[in-house]
């Protein structure tokens, strides 16, 4: 049975760094 | 997988998914504080709050854009996803652009993702 870590399941939403 | 979704597998019901302490739960199991805690457990990453600004239909049948204003400096993020694509809600679990479709192929336990939600999102953590 696989397992999966649990940030697959997080969106990476990576905003553009400005500073 | 069975599901007739090409979404991966991880978002079946009945997925087991490892926390970052090692503990493992379903999918539809998660909570909150999961993804908080190990967040916090991570050397790398980090979570943001991401707010729903808009929900349009795509071009693509069965995909929708949702755009999301992202951390604390409210950066401006666009994705298209399939509109079972499952988002965690804080403070209330996986919703979508459409729940009947998530549970009908994914069997995953869904509410609606409407305008105003503030989704889990995942970020590096500052490294400087």
């Amino acid at each position: 049975v696989p397992v999966f870590p649990w940030h697959s399941l997080v969106p990476f939403l990576a905003p553009t760094q400005s500073d | 997988a069975p599901s007739g979704s090409s979404l991966p597998a991880y978002f079946i019901k009945g997925s087991i998914i490892q926390l970052a302490d090692g503990e493992l739960k379903h999918v539809e199991d998660l909570k909150t504080e999961d993804f908080i805690q190990s967040a916090e457990i991570s050397s790398e990453l980090k979570i943001d709050s991401s707010t729903v600004e808009r929900i349009d239909d795509s071009h693509t049948p069965n995909f929708a854009i949702v755009q999301f204003s992202v951390g604390e400096h409210r950066a401006q993020v666009s994705v298209e996803v399939q509109v079972e694509y499952p988002f965690f809600v804080f403070g209330q679990g996986w919703s979508s652009c459409c729940p009947d479709r998530t549970t009908q192929l994914l069997e995953l336990p869904c509410t609606k993702l409407s305008v105003g939600d503030v989704c889990i999102s995942l970020t590096l953590k500052n490294l400087r």
